[in-house]
């Protein structure tokens, strides 16, 4: 099944 | 002082409908020029976005910026006590501890106060992230009630919805252990109401997955707009618009699934 990625990848630059 | 009224606290009923499943807890940035909310879901696999320009409420005032910590589950609880028909007021001093939500039948016989406290928001502070305001490869305006039938429908099928984007038009699909599921929607070519329009602007065409799970919650926000907006690029996540009559919208971020 396809994994979920997170939005912080996308947004968030901690 | 913060000061804002809304006519109508029927859209602050729909704007928490729409949050509620998404975020226990938010950050409401208060400021002269509106309120604005972002906050990632728990998982952070999506970001809520929602502006409310100060123009669009019926009376506004901010003396200074305001962060204030609520709770969802708090806030839903007391706009349940508003009438359908009744005028909401948000009102709090500078460096507040509680909000006042204030509630006016039309007539103005009844006057309802509650006031809420405010929660110390003291976790990973996001600030205002910058969603980029990139052209997408693909951006579709569907009406909000045929979406959320589609995430419904295709969502028992399995956890996730693929959806592939080309100038012909829009196509979900949903595949699992008992079968699969295809809705694919024409561009319309003369829709005679605007609202029930499907428009495709297309660059390049787009096949991005989805869980299901939190498209069923942005759809929540359906009440809110007749249209929905979904922009599409391949690799970065969908944006899902609903606005909110004059006063701003709401959007949903959501990362895209990988194969492993």
């Amino acid at each position: 099944a396809p994994k979920q990625r997170r939005i912080r990848e996308f947004f968030v630059k901690w | 002082m913060f000061e804002a009224r809304l006519v109508q606290s029927a859209i602050l009923k729909k704007v928490l409908d729409a949050i509620k499943d998404l975020l226990t807890e938010a950050t409401f940035e208060c400021s002269d020029s509106g309120i604005q909310v972002q906050a990632m879901d728990n998982a952070h696999v999506s970001l809520v976005s929602l502006n409310l320009r100060s123009d669009g409420f019926d009376k506004y005032r901010c003396d200074r910026n305001l962060s204030m910590g609520m709770s969802i589950a708090s806030m839903t609880k007391i706009l349940r006590c508003a009438g359908a028909e009744d005028t909401v007021t948000l009102r709090a001093v500078d460096n507040p501890e509680n909000i006042m939500f204030i509630f006016e039948s039309p007539n103005k016989e009844k006057l309802a106060e509650y006031e809420m406290k405010l929660i110390n928001m003291d976790q990973e502070h996001l600030g205002i992230i910058k969603t980029k305001e990139t052209s997408y490869s693909c951006v579709v305006k569907m009406p909000s009630q045929e979406f959320s039938r589609i995430c419904r429908d295709l969502s028992q099928f399995g956890e996730s919805i693929t959806f592939a984007c080309s100038k012909e038009g829009i196509k979900f699909s949903a595949s699992g252990d008992f079968g699969q599921a295809t809705v694919k929607l024409a561009q319309t070519a003369d829709a005679d109401k605007e609202e029930e329009a499907v428009l495709v602007t297309m660059q390049e065409p787009v096949k991005l997955t989805f869980s299901c799970r939190y498209l069923n919650c942005f759809v929540k926000a359906g009440p809110l707009c007749a249209q929905v907006q979904l922009s599409m690029s391949n690799d970065v996540p969908l944006v899902c618009e609903y606005k909110i009559g004059d006063i701003g919208h709401i959007r949903y971020y959501l990362a895209p699934k990988i194969d492993d």
